[in-house]
């Protein structure tokens, strides 16, 4: 689940 | 990926490259906070769990484990190697005052009350106030080596660019963290002031001295 907090962020 | 993210990340990069050198090369980590690193190794580690069980792209793996790495090395080097330089007299900023409030915080505010996310969110607020306890070491010296204060400017722009890249996708994916922001705006905040310092100061070829 990608959500409201993207996980692609570092 | 946005042309702001991505020069953040490099600006992270950047930072942590040129601490690592700095130490490596003048076999001395005086003037730096190890509690500080000590806070950073934890940010990685418990904000990127999920490194082998959530594959985002090579670019977003590689990084993560350079982070990981060279957070690593600089704990290793300052409490082990070059231990002999630490200067654990002027790192005193009490660790836990930050790391306890920020373990209580994280259970109370997160966006989902699972293991993984309330550590991503635990590092997300850590991350915030890490680089207290250099920002105070250099008030206790009252001054800075000029590639230390490359290494906070670098380490500072890193989230000021990313707040930059939050705006961006708002605007273009509709997207947006309130926890993330929030954060990172204390943490851009909690730089200002050395901002200023190394604006008027270290740009103009003057050493960062405070007046003591």
């Amino acid at each position: 689940k990608n959500g409201p907090k993207a996980k692609d962020e570092l | 990926m946005n042309v702001f993210r991505l020069t953040g990340d490099l600006s992270h990069l950047v930072a942590i490259i040129l601490l690592l050198l700095k130490i490596w090369k003048t076999r001395s980590c005086a003037g730096i906070s190890g509690k500080s690193q000590v806070m950073f190794a934890l940010v990685f580690t418990t904000r990127y769990l999920d490194l082998f069980t959530n594959f985002i792209s090579p670019y977003n793996s590689v990084m993560k484990v350079i982070y990981l790495g060279c957070s690593y090395a600089t704990v290793y080097m300052i409490y082990m190697k070059f231990k002999a330089s630490y200067d654990g007299n002027h790192d005193t900023f009490r660790a836990e005052f930050l790391i306890i409030p920020v373990g209580g915080l994280a259970f109370l505010v997160n966006h989902e009350f699972t293991p993984l996310e309330i550590l991503w969110t635990f590092s997300i607020y850590l991350e915030s106030v890490a680089i207290l306890p250099q920002l105070f070491m250099i008030t206790k010296t009252g001054e800075a080596e000029t590639i230390t204060t490359h290494y906070l400017f670098a380490l500072g722009l890193y989230r000021a660019l990313y707040l930059i890249n939050w705006i961006w996708r708002y605007y273009f994916e509709g997207f947006f963290d309130l926890i993330a922001i929030v954060a990172g705006c204390v943490q851009t905040i909690l730089y200002c002031d050395f901002f200023y310092l190394y604006i008027t100061k270290v740009l103009h070829g003057k050493k960062l001295s405070l007046p003591a």
